[in-house]
């Protein structure tokens, strides 16, 4: 994680899964 | 196969046409998100209670363990822009055009900005992206010790604050977004993409799209 900066990480949060919708 | 709860056509209280007009969706994938918006409405109709439309929202998208977060609250602020605390079709379907593949970039960009200009000041400041990054890392059950954290985000605003004010404006969000592809991977659904599919995940549409494209 100390690569990445602090956006990349916060985007690769399970937070932000919209894709979530879409299960059924 | 007979359907025992149809979602028809005139059942959508917007008009498809006029928000096919206006969104990247078509017609016929209007009438798709408009059966996925019930599922997500429903219980909180039937509950009669305002605050549980926020609460099904958070449920579906971010699971039963991640209700109560800093980003379920932000993300459906920003699909709820009438501020009544309700989520309206209407609503829906424009924030979710904007995480389409098709969508322009530089609408993906400005709604990732306010995503993390939680404050709405229009620019992001230190202490924000700290509290962000300590709920992304809750959320994803990461532990990283203090000084990690500031130093990620020393390096973020060494690279992100170009103009060495102590804050990331939107024209600076603008640049890292573009030099970092990456930051908006979450900004788009691929899902979108195969609505047309949608008949997979809902059968119940099978019979009541009244639209072709």
């Amino acid at each position: 994680p100390e690569a990445l900066n602090a956006f990349e990480l916060i985007s690769m949060s399970a937070g932000l899964n919209l894709g979530n919708l879409f299960d059924s | 196969m007979m359907c025992c709860n149809p979602v028809n056509k005139r059942d959508c209280p917007n008009n498809p046409e006029s928000l096919a007009a206006t969104t990247v969706f078509s017609v016929n994938e209007i009438e798709a998100l408009y059966v996925l918006f019930k599922q997500i409405d429903r219980g909180a109709v039937e509950d009669g209670k305002i605050n549980k439309v926020r609460e099904k929202f958070k449920l579906k998208v971010f699971g039963p363990n991640k209700g109560g977060t800093l980003f379920a609250d932000r993300v459906f602020d920003l699909f709820d822009t009438k501020h009544a605390q309700a989520l309206g079709f209407e609503e829906f379907v424009r924030a979710l055009s904007i995480f389409h593949p098709d969508a322009p970039i530089d609408d993906k960009i400005d709604f990732s900005f306010q995503l993390y200009d939680i404050k709405n000041q229009g620019f992001i400041e230190r202490e924000e992206l700290k509290q962000m990054m300590e709920a992304a890392l809750a959320e994803s059950d990461l532990n990283l010790k203090d000084d990690v954290i500031e130093t990620i985000i020393d390096k973020t605003f060494e690279e992100a604050d170009t103009k060495k004010d102590g804050k990331i404006d939107f024209e600076e969000w603008h640049a890292l977004a573009n030099a970092h592809p990456c930051l908006l991977k979450n900004m788009t659904l691929a899902n979108l993409r195969t609505l047309k599919n949608i008949t997979v995940t809902f059968p119940e549409f099978v019979f009541h799209s009244q639209v072709k494209d």
